[in-house]
């Protein structure tokens, strides 16, 4: 553990719970995508399947896999019943075939073993370098965001960027050991912040709202 | 390429 991986996983549940306060407090999931979510449910799911197999890495390690499943299946539950009147689909039209279907190829083919847990771990890798798309794309549609819910973004684009100055670290102090899927997918993933990026610090941590130009 | 010693991450 370092503090580049530290601060990152925080800011991952950071994110997590001003999700919760912006849909608990507006009493509404407007603004979020409820594709990009699903999608996380299965990134999870598949990739903490070794919480059941005995590979104990440690109890941080254990809950917070434990609290990432619990909390992305909550997230669903208030958008898919408690709040289902606020939740909009016309708006939130990625198609998830072009994300499943691709990704699920990537971890046939580029795996560290064609073995069943291996194979969705790749997958879940791959799909959530690219599960934020669905949102970032219901953005772009509507060219506007309520300040919480770009939060909420920022926090999950820290988390991801964080992640690279982590690598960089554990290369120099692990003996050269590097994860080229997880790298490779994880510069991908953090690449498709960069735009919003640039509206988050230009618009509204300057107090303006989060508008994209027409 | 040398893998980390263990999956580690979340």
């Amino acid at each position: 553990m370092n503090l580049f991986r530290l601060v990152a996983d925080l800011s991952h549940l950071a994110s997590i719970f001003i999700l919760l306060h912006k849909i608990q407090t507006t009493r509404s999931c407007r603004g979020i995508s409820i594709k990009t979510q699903l999608l996380y449910v299965l990134v999870f799911v598949t990739r903490y399947l070794d919480l059941f197999t005995g590979d104990f890495v440690s109890i941080y390690n254990s809950v917070m896999k434990l609290f990432f499943i619990g909390s992305s299946c909550y997230i669903i539950y208030l958008m898919r019943i408690k709040y289902k009147p606020t939740n909009d689909p016309s708006i939130d039209t990625f198609r998830l075939e072009y994300i499943l279907g691709p990704t699920a190829v990537l971890a046939l083919i580029f795996n560290y073993k064609f073995t069943f847990l291996e194979v969705l771990w790749a997958f879940s890798i791959y799909l959530e370098a690219v599960a934020i798309l669905p949102q970032l794309f219901m953005l772009q549609r509507t060219g506007e965001a309520e300040t919480i819910t770009t939060h909420y973004l920022a926090a999950l684009g820290i988390y991801r960027g964080l992640y690279i100055p982590n690598w960089i670290y554990r290369y120099f102090t692990e003996g050269g050991a590097i994860d080229p899927i997880a790298v490779v997918a994880g510069i991908v993933q953090t690449a498709l912040y960069v735009d919003f990026f640039y509206v988050y610090f230009t618009k509204v941590l300057q107090g303006q709202k989060f508008e994209l130009p027409a | 390429l040398e893998m980390p010693a263990e999956k580690d991450e979340l």
